[in-house]
């Protein structure tokens, strides 16, 4: 006789026995993108190490400048990055020279802190945006949410189910999963986090194809 | 837009990495279908910083970690991707829809896009309508590279989960079957269902995930940018 369970209830990530991977820290937060305060509209997630990377993007010929940004991080860097930056509420997309250094300038922010908080030279930002095409992005809060970012990074749930939050646009819940296996002989783990539920039928490909 | 992020503390190099996630990607988020839209930002990437102190894997170093390695990643991809199938928007139907007996992995993948793509078939399954002949001609224009043969075309609706009792088989080589009306219905009540079509052509096959389309969907998009 109990109402029945919404989607965001049934497919809610269960914290219980997940295991996020050593070496990242995560977080969300509103800087102003979305207009409803309550809504997380960035996301930062980093390594305390180089990583290697890899990316599958749009092939779409509109690229929007995020994918752009993200193809030249990882071609700059051989395959080597650090951190990841998203929001969500504007998509960056169809805006031109100025959507680029936009882009770009989300990149080297991350970067900027990651060359001082650690002795690691190693930097390389992935960037990532989604929502209304067509429109620029507040890039002052982005950059300024940037910063206030790395106050609250971290590694517990709460901090990466955040991060998943800032990711949604239209979404009804975060998507966040964890797994773990063995691999040589160790056990190594998975985060993942996905955001998506309209405009979707994608077919990408390789940074180089 | 779809968009995703992966991070492992396992150790793969760069190269590694990126064939690991192309294949990945091609068997899960490249098989997914809301609304047959493709965004100008879709991006899914990953990040391998090797803090598990596990040994650095390679396709060609370590193949048969590699390929554990990639499945592992194939298999996660494929939850996270089925997620935003789930939740599309206005959905209150998923679909598995597999094409077997093609003679190629491509030819199947493009099959089973283009059912899950067909704007009919995603209202027929809104409405719970056994709606075969859809599904048919979806696999009929979809123009795969070789002659489909209608008279080796086979297609069932699976209840799911497997409850034990059969496919419900609506056309087999061609010929249509006599379709227990109040079993289709019963299968297409249920959320989740699935739909298997056989070419009778060869051996390989491909999945997608879809969903249905609702009314939900048109009040969702129709004021978007606002």
């Amino acid at each position: 006789s109990s109402a029945p369970q919404s989607k965001a209830q049934r497919f809610a990530f269960d914290p219980t026995a997940a295991k996020f991977p050593l070496g990242f820290v995560a977080t969300g937060l509103h800087c102003g993108v979305k207009k409803d305060p309550s809504r997380l509209d960035l996301g930062v997630i980093i390594s305390d190490r180089p990583c290697s990377a890899a990316g599958t993007f749009t092939r779409n010929a509109f690229v929007a400048a995020p994918v752009v940004v993200s193809k030249e991080v990882l071609a700059k860097g051989r395959g080597i990055a650090r951190g990841l930056v998203v929001n969500s509420g504007c998509a960056n997309a169809v805006t031109g020279s100025q959507g680029l250094k936009d882009a770009r300038a989300m990149s080297d922010q991350l970067d900027s802190f990651l060359c001082e908080s650690n002795s690691s030279s190693a930097t390389g930002t992935l960037v990532m945006s989604t929502g209304v095409i067509g429109q620029l992005l507040p890039i002052k809060k982005i950059l300024s949410g940037i910063t206030s970012s790395t106050a609250t990074l971290g590694s517990t749930h709460s901090a990466w189910l955040d991060a998943a939050k800032a990711f949604m646009t239209t979404d009804t819940f975060p998507k966040l999963r964890t797994r773990s296996f063995e691999l040589g002989g160790k056990e190594v783990r998975m985060v993942g986090i996905d955001k998506g539920a309209g405009m979707i039928h994608p077919n990408m490909g390789p940074p180089h194809a | 837009t779809l968009l995703g992020m992966i991070a492992t503390d396992a150790a793969v190099t760069p190269a590694s990495l990126q064939d690991a996630l192309t294949y990945a990607v091609d068997r899960s988020f490249n098989s997914i279908s809301v609304d047959g839209d493709m965004s100008t930002n879709d991006t899914i990437v990953v990040l391998a910083n090797g803090a598990s102190g596990s040994v650095e894997i390679s396709e060609k170093a370590t193949p048969d970690e590699y390929i554990k390695f990639r499945d592992q990643l194939t298999d996660f991809a494929a939850e996270l991707a089925q997620l935003v199938v789930r939740d599309g928007e206005g959905a209150e139907k998923f679909v598995k829809i597999t094409v077997k007996g093609s003679p190629t992995y491509e030819a199947a993948h493009k099959i089973a896009s283009t059912i899950s793509t067909s704007a009919l078939v995603k209202c027929a399954l809104h409405g719970e309508d056994a709606n075969w002949g859809r599904i048919l001609c979806a696999v009929g224009y979809s123009n795969p590279g070789f002659d489909i043969d209608p008279t080796k075309v086979t297609v069932s609706f699976v209840p799911v989960p497997v409850d034990g009792s059969a496919e419900l088989k609506l056309l087999v080589n061609g010929e249509p079957e006599h379709v227990d009306e109040a079993r289709a219905s019963e299968i297409l009540k249920s959320e989740d269902l699935a739909i298997q079509v056989d070419l009778g052509l060869g051996d390989e096959s491909a999945t997608y995930w879809t969903c249905d389309f609702s009314h939900e969907y048109i009040s969702i998009n129709a004021d978007y940018r606002s």
